[in-house]
């Protein structure tokens, strides 16, 4: 669950 | 041999890019990658730790940063692979390069090398799908405009293991 939630959580920075 | 005992993580690195060094420092480059893979969060601390110095203002240390992240990617596996492959990660490399954030502050030579690293990885590791994106994004922005020509020994392709050198 806290490895899923992470990969919802990591996001390419905005540009 | 050094005394490794009692050396963490990030006395490993402040070593291995410490400004004064004259050159790269093997030895504390690799007490680094050895104390990644001994350490259960090795990777996650690594990658933050390595995230702060290629930041540095000082050329010098942020270049031998660089070096150490490479030699990791090279030396600690899948595992740092793993981190190195995450935005969290890819973000701070971006910072770097990308002049709406550190770009115009930081010299060519540490933004050339961190493309360089870029983009080997996205030929050597096709399945850390995020370095791609992260790689492709520099491109559209027109931060990469061409792939940069990488030595074979500097991506991560391991050596064929049957190379007839005396066919």
């Amino acid at each position: 669950l806290g490895e899923e939630s992470e990969e919802r959580d990591d996001h390419l920075l905005p540009m | 041999m050094a005394e490794a005992e009692g050396e963490s993580l990030e006395s490993w690195l402040n070593k291995a890019t410490n400004p004064s060094n004259r050159q790269e420092d093997w030895e504390y480059i690799i007490g680094f990658c050895d104390q990644i893979n001994k350490e259960l969060e090795g990777p996650q601390i690594a990658v933050r730790l390595l995230a702060h110095k290629i930041q540095s203002p000082q050329e010098w240390e942020a270049v031998q940063a660089l070096t150490v992240l490479e030699a990791c990617m090279k030396n600690c596996g899948r595992r740092f692979h793993n981190e190195v492959g995450k935005f969290r990660f890819l973000n701070e490399l971006i910072k770097v390069v990308s002049p709406k954030y550190l770009g115009d502050r930081v010299s060519e030579k540490v933004k050339t090398k961190i493309i360089e690293l870029l983009y080997s990885w996205t030929v050597a590791l096709p399945e850390e799908s995020k370095i791609k994106d992260a790689y492709h994004m520099l491109k559209r922005q027109g931060i990469v405009q061409t792939d940069p020509s990488v030595p074979a020994d500097r991506t991560l392709i391991p050596s064929p293991p049957a190379r007839p050198k005396n066919p």
